[in-house]
């Protein structure tokens, strides 16, 4: 799927 | 959250004080960057938005999304209507077609997933990296720039600087890696750092922000 980060920074 | 982080976002946070107090007290939005301001309101719009699809991780992360769309969308309001008058079109003349082409471009090449939210967000991050450059380019035309104006792009300048040992902190701590905010977060510090040299050398220093 993804190994995105979480972008749970601004 | 880290104390880099935490000192990051509040630097943003002062720099958005910073640039309505300039407008608000001189009445005016000269020397400041329209197209500068058009693109963080994009940045934020692309990257931000993504409350609208569920996600939110924190009091603190909603209100500081809502904060940042909403004063972005106030300050080109400043810009546009109120202060209109004060604006000099003519020396902010950086082509928006680079740097929005160049994210989009950069967005499409790097990113976590072949999706829309995960497009929007890199294309906001390669965005955000470039999005000062109307700004310096005016200081830089101009050859000079008032006192509250290098406050603002300094402390915007520390926000994105005080990311890099945050990124450091949760790379060690916490096991976190996010390749495409940190190399473009880089970027986005490098082309801040001849403005901080002249800054530093001389604004806080008591003289005026001139370039020789």
């Amino acid at each position: 799927s993804t190994m995105s980060a979480d972008h749970d920074e601004l | 959250m880290n104390i880099f982080r935490f000192l990051g976002d509040l630097s943003h946070l002062v720099s958005i004080w910073l640039l309505l107090h300039k407008m608000t007290t001189s009445k005016s939005c000269t020397g400041i960057s329209f197209k500068t301001q058009a693109l963080y309101a994009l940045v934020f719009a692309t990257r931000y938005l993504d409350l609208l699809y569920g996600s939110w991780h924190s009091m603190y992360n909603v209100a500081m999304k809502i904060f940042f769309i909403g004063s972005s969308l106030y300050i080109l309001y400043l810009i546009k209507v109120p202060f209109k008058p004060t604006r000099d079109p003519a020396i902010d003349t950086f082509k928006l077609e680079y740097l929005v082409g160049g994210a989009l471009i950069m967005s499409l090449i790097a990113n976590y997933e072949y999706s829309f939210p995960e497009i929007l967000w890199s294309f906001s991050i390669w965005l955000e990296a470039v999005a000062i450059l109307p700004q310096l380019f005016i200081i830089q035309r101009t050859g000079e720039a008032e006192n509250i104006t290098t406050h603002y792009v300094a402390a915007l300048g520390a926000y994105r600087g005080l990311y890099i040992p945050n990124w450091l902190y949760r790379y060690f701590a916490e096991g976190f890696f996010d390749p495409i905010a940190v190399i473009a977060g880089i970027i986005q510090t490098v082309i801040y750092l001849d403005f901080f040299y002249i800054y530093f050398t001389k604004v806080l220093k008591g003289q005026k922000f001139e370039l020789p």
